[in-house]
């Protein structure tokens, strides 16, 4: 008269921790702009989007004279596609914070020196 | 090169009006 025995272990989950993982996602290329972002708004005090404050800082860290390309922007921001990155990109350059160099693929920002 | 310098130049005068 026991027609499930193994029920007493499978159905007590009580002993799985709850989703305490802060230190999985440390929005590390976020650091030094001010830690509490909100992401609904997407605008923070420079008039740039979170992912438009990536791209400069991204731009603005390389050191190449001829900038960085556009698929190393997205291969460091795997999260963000493409597409995204080149409306950054765009608007960046539209807005003077950054300039096509050796081809319309690689970039350089103005304010960084 | 020529180009990017012409570049630059162009960014900064476009950052510089966008600031005004």
């Amino acid at each position: 008269s026991k027609p499930q025995s193994t029920s007493a272990g499978g159905g007590m989950s009580s002993n799985v921790p709850p989703m305490m993982r802060t230190d999985m996602g440390n929005k590390g290329t976020m650091g030094g702009m001010g830690g509490s972002y909100a992401g609904a708004t997407d605008m923070t005090k420079n008039g740039l989007s979170g992912n438009q404050n990536q791209v400069l800082s991204l731009i603005r860290s390389c050191p190449e004279p001829q900038g960085i390309s556009i698929q190393d922007l997205k291969q460091r921001l795997s999260g963000i596609s493409l597409t995204v990155i080149k409306q950054a990109v765009e608007f960046l350059s539209n807005e003077g914070h950054i300039f096509s160099t050796i081809d319309e693929d690689h970039f350089k920002s103005t304010d960084s020196d | 090169q020529d180009r990017i310098a012409r570049n630059k130049r162009a960014a900064l005068e476009r950052l510089a009006s966008a600031h005004t």
